[in-house]
C-alpha cells in the first residue's frame, strides 16, 4: 500500500 | 524537513499575522473575501482531524493547531467583531462551484478510501482553489490596500515554496505525493497575475491597482 506521503506535510 | 519547506510554513505563519495585523490596525475587514477565509477554515479542519490519532512532531502538531485556531478566529472577527466593515455585495463568488468538483476530485484521487483519506485530498483539492474568491474580489474592486497585497503575497509565497519541496524530497526521500503536488502546482500557479503586478507595482511603491 502506497504510504502516507505527504501526510508530514502542513 | 527542509529549508524549503521550513520557509514555506513560516510565510504561510507570517501571512496569517500579517491578515490579523490588517484586520486590528485598520479596525476592518475590508477587501478580505469572508467566502475565501471560511474555505481555508474548512481546509485546516479537513485536512487536521489525523491531530486526534496521528502524532508527527511537535513542530506540526503546534502549527495545525496554530492555522486551525487562526482561520477560526479570522472567521469570528468578520462574522462578528467587524462585521459592518464587511460588504457581502462584493463578495460574489459562488463556493459551490468549487466545493463540489474538489468533492468529486476527492472521491476520484485518494490514497485510501476512508474517510479522514477522502477528506485529506478533498482539502487538498480545496485549498488550491480557496483563494479564487478573493482574487475575483481583487479583480472586481480593481485595487487593493498594501497590508492586503503582502498578505496575499505571503500566502502565495507558502505553497510556491513548497514546489522545491517536494523536488528535495524527490531526491533525498524518494517521496512523491502526486496528489498534492499536482494541487499544488495549481495552487502556485493562480497567484501568477497577481505576483506580477505585485512585483512591478507594489515593490516598487506603487500601490495596487489593476489597469481599467
Amino acid at each position: 500500500e502506497k504510504p502516507r506521503s505527504a501526510h508530514d506535510e502542513l | 524537513m527542509n529549508i524549503f519547506r521550513l520557509l514555506g510554513d513560516l510565510s504561510h505563519l507570517a501571512s496569517i499575522l500579517i491578515l490579523l495585523q490588517k484586520i486590528q490596525s485598520t479596525r476592518s475587514c475590508r477587501g478580505i473575501s469572508f467566502k475565501t477565509q471560511a474555505l481555508y477554515a474548512t481546509v485546516f479542519i479537513t485536512r487536521y482531524l489525523d491531530l486526534f490519532y496521528d502524532w508527527v512532531s511537535l513542530y506540526n502538531f503546534v502549527m495545525k493547531i496554530f492555522f486551525i485556531a487562526s482561520s477560526c478566529y479570522v472567521l469570528y472577527l468578520m462574522k462578528y467583531k467587524y462585521r459592518p466593515t464587511h460588504d457581502p455585495s462584493i463578495d460574489t463568488f459562488r463556493v459551490e462551484y468549487l466545493l463540489g468538483p474538489c468533492a468529486v476530485l476527492a472521491l476520484l484521487f485518494h490514497y485510501r478510501f476512508t474517510l479522514p483519506e477522502l477528506l485529506w485530498s478533498f482539502s487538498i483539492f480545496l485549498e488550491s482553489v480557496a483563494i479564487l474568491p478573493q482574487l475575483f474580489m481583487l479583480q472586481r474592486t480593481g485595487e487593493a490596500e498594501t497590508i492586503t497585497t503582502h498578505y496575499l503575497a505571503a500566502l502565495g509565497a507558502y505553497r510556491a515554496l513548497y514546489i522545491p519541496n517536494w523536488i528535495y524530497r524527490w531526491f533525498t526521500e524518494d517521496m512523491v505525493d502526486p496528489i498534492a503536488v499536482t494541487a499544488g502546482i495549481v495552487q502556485t500557479a493562480l497567484y501568477l497575475d497577481f505576483f506580477y503586478v505585485y512585483f512591478t507595482k507594489v515593490l516598487q511603491g506603487q500601490k495596487f491597482e489593476l489597469p481599467a
